[in-house]
């Protein structure tokens, strides 16, 4: 473990929270893209399967059921509680054009062609997409609440973060894993624009409002 | 490909 992992998965976790937080608190999901729920549900289902086959650590395994705890309650808010505030119309990127790719990829290009570790490498490529349907959805409503750029920016930041870490571990440890790096340069780089914005206009009190 | 699949990153 290194600073860069962990000040990560807090981000990570603070993402998950302020969502969750917003959602319940407002009592409405509006802006929010249920699709990337939905998808971030799948990531960490898929990712987290070998909560029954392995045990790293108390700190591992109680964040992994964390996240996956926040993420169904969160896609539940969304499409059950308070799906009447549910922006449909909006929300509207097709996810199949991604989780087919996605899952064509992880079949051919793996560490090991092993049902644990395809699931594992599906998990990878889906998750550095999966926030795709709420940046379109953003785009087409030309703007975003306040809360929810706090969200995305602590969700970019957190595979920013990883980036570090897996320098850290490169230089101290000698560890890579190609696969997620690469996926997590893809993730981070998907944020680069919304980055740009968070920063010259949310941290100076403005909306995030995107050219319509 | 012995790679240690272990994945200890959440």
């Amino acid at each position: 473990m290194n600073v860069f992992r962990l000040t990560g998965d807090l981000s990570h976790l603070a993402a998950i929270i302020i969502l969750l937080l917003k959602i319940w608190k407002s009592r409405s999901c509006a802006g929010i893209s249920g699709k990337s729920q939905i998808l971030f549900a799948i990531v960490f289902t898929t990712r987290y399967l070998d909560l029954l086959t392995s045990f790293i650590s108390i700190y591992n395994t109680s964040m992994k059921v964390i996240y996956i705890g926040c993420a169904y309650a969160t896609v539940y808010l969304i499409y059950m509680k308070f799906r009447a505030t549910y922006d449909g119309n909006h929300d509207s990127f097709r996810v199949e054009f991604l989780v087919v790719p996605v899952g064509g990829l992880a079949v051919l290009v793996n560490h090991d062609f092993s049902f644990l570790e395809i699931l594992w490498t599906f998990s990878i490529y889906l998750e550095s997409v999966a926030i795709l349907p709420q940046l379109f959805m953003i785009s087409k409503t030309g703007e975003a609440e306040t809360i929810t750029t706090h969200y995305l920016f602590c969700l970019g930041l957190y595979r920013a973060l990883y980036l570090l870490n897996w320098i850290w571990r490169f230089y101290f440890e000698s560890f890579f894993d190609m696969i997620a790096i690469v996926a997590g340069v893809v993730q981070t780089v998907l944020y680069c624009d919304f980055f740009y914005l968070y920063i010259t206009k949310v941290l100076k009190g403005k909306k995030l409002s995107l050219p319509a | 490909k012995a790679k240690n699949l272990l994945h200890d990153e959440l």
